[in-house]
């Protein structure tokens, strides 16, 4: 049994299956595996990346948080064990690749702001995007000005006006509006072979 | 037709933001 295991878990892990699976191909995947071990190694040694491992990399501070890195945090961490393994990173990283679908960044941008993770976007978390983006961009501005936004929002983006955006409401605008979805590529994973030391 | 024409709506404020850049995990 624990030979099976342990044959899954390389399969799982192994570069061909996952330059099958994602947009990298096995030397970009055995470049980001650098990055990996780099990243996964800044606390603690045990090739997996924790919480406090990730804020020092996109930081270089472990305390630094934010709501945003918070949620990319959760949705790489797709086994909600609260670290990060190699085939997680790839898997997940792969939607931030340059030649990964639009289809597939909208999915994930969906993901990342309905915070609640009910499937839809609603007002309250609209609301907590603007407020963790003005915290984050130093700004202030009114709750009326932060009303107004989200009214905005709502007429562009939920169509069927029921108060909350679904995914087919948001796929719909995020295909109308491209620049939405800028954040969705790490132009860095193209040119990963060069990452490699 | 949109009431605020003149407001950006939350999406694009957050998507032109550097709230969701990830390149610092690239940067040595």
């Amino acid at each position: 049994m624990g030979c099976i295991c342990t044959k899954q878990q390389l399969k799982y892990d192994d570069p061909a299956v996952l330059a099958a699976e994602t947009c990298f191909n096995e030397a970009e995947i055995e470049a980001l595996h650098e990055l990996f071990r780099k990243l996964s190694s800044a606390l603690k040694d045990d090739g997996l990346i924790s919480k406090e491992e990730f804020q020092l990399g996109l930081f270089r501070n472990s305390k630094n948080q934010s709501l945003f890195s918070d949620r990319i945090f959760q949705l790489l961490d797709s086994k909600h064990d609260g670290v990060i393994e190699f085939a997680e990173f790839v898997r997940s990283l792969s939607v931030f690749h340059p030649e990964a679908p639009q289809s597939d960044k909208a999915a994930f941008a969906f993901k990342l702001y309905d915070i609640w993770e009910t499937g839809f976007i609603e007002r309250d978390e609209v609301k907590v995007l603007i407020l963790a983006f003005l915290d984050e961009s130093e700004l202030m501005l009114s709750d009326d000005i932060v009303e107004a936004i989200i009214d905005k929002t709502f007429e562009d983006v939920d169509s069927n006006g029921d108060g909350k955006i679904d995914q087919e409401e948001w796929k719909e605008f995020a295909t109308r509006n491209p620049s939405l979805l800028k954040n969705m590529t790490i132009p860095y994973l193209k040119l990963a072979t060069v990452l490699s030391p | 037709s949109p009431k605020s024409p003149n407001l950006i709506n939350a999406f694009q404020l957050i998507g032109m933001s550097s709230c969701l850049d990830l390149s610092g995990l690239f940067e040595k």
